[in-house]
């Protein structure tokens, strides 16, 4: 998992 | 993005909203559990520091600012402007507990180990119980008003379409963070007895009680 790609959610 | 986000983005919002509603309307913010709200406010202030350091969309910072900005101005009311209204009594949760259990398995189990990280993590697993102290207060008072029962529903629903929307983007994506789905699904989870009853009872009309 890259950690970054959740971070477009809120 | 995808339509089940949108649609749990939009639900999110509307809960923030029929809340501040309520409170406004009302003069009061009986029936809201303070601490509910305390923690929400730590959930959206931990995971959105990156507000200044990473930039994703329009969309992503406007509704940052909002959740923000919203949750400080209801923990304004239930605790200043209103607190003689706040059922202070009733709202008596340990929700130390939560806290301390969330930073705890933030810090064993996280995608990596950076304080950014690691708070981030927190408000994902302080966000899966942050609804406790609400649900035991309905729990003990026996009740809830129509207009808690729909901001319960719709705050309830938002992490729900955010699980189908996780299902989309593993088919879709290849996309799987199960720190943020096995968070949503416990999370979802607490809701399943209020979601009972309120299609078996507020959708009907009738108020929320609960059964003796």
């Amino acid at each position: 998992v890259n950690a970054d790609d959740s971070k477009d959610e809120l | 993005m995808n339509v089940f986000r949108l649609i749990g983005d939009m639900s999110h919002l509307a809960a923030i909203i029929i809340l501040l509603i309520k409170i406004w309307r009302s003069r009061s913010c009986s029936g809201i559990s303070g601490k509910s709200q305390l923690l929400f406010t730590a959930v959206f202030t931990c995971r959105y520091l990156d507000l200044f350091t990473n930039f994703v969309s329009i969309y992503n910072t406007t509704m940052k600012i909002f959740f923000l900005a919203s949750s400080y101005a209801t923990i304004y009311l239930i605790f200043m402007k209103f607190k003689a209204t706040y059922n202070r009594n009733h709202d008596t949760f340990r929700f130390e507990l939560l806290i301390v259990v969330s930073v705890i398995l933030a810090l064993l189990i996280n995608h990596e180990f950076s304080a950014t990280e690691i708070l981030w993590t927190f408000s994902i697993y302080l966000e899966a119980v942050a609804i406790l102290p609400q649900l035991f207060m309905i729990t003990k008072t026996g009740e809830a008003e129509s207009i808690t029962s729909h901001y319960l529903f719709a705050l309830g629903s938002y992490r729900g379409l955010y699980i189908l929307n996780w299902i989309y983007r593993y088919y879709v994506e290849g996309h799987l963070d199960w720190i943020a789905v096995l968070s949503g699904i416990v999370q979802t989870g607490l809701y399943c007895d209020f979601f009972y009853l309120y299609i078996t009872r507020v959708m009907k009309g009738k108020n929320l009680t609960l059964p003796a």
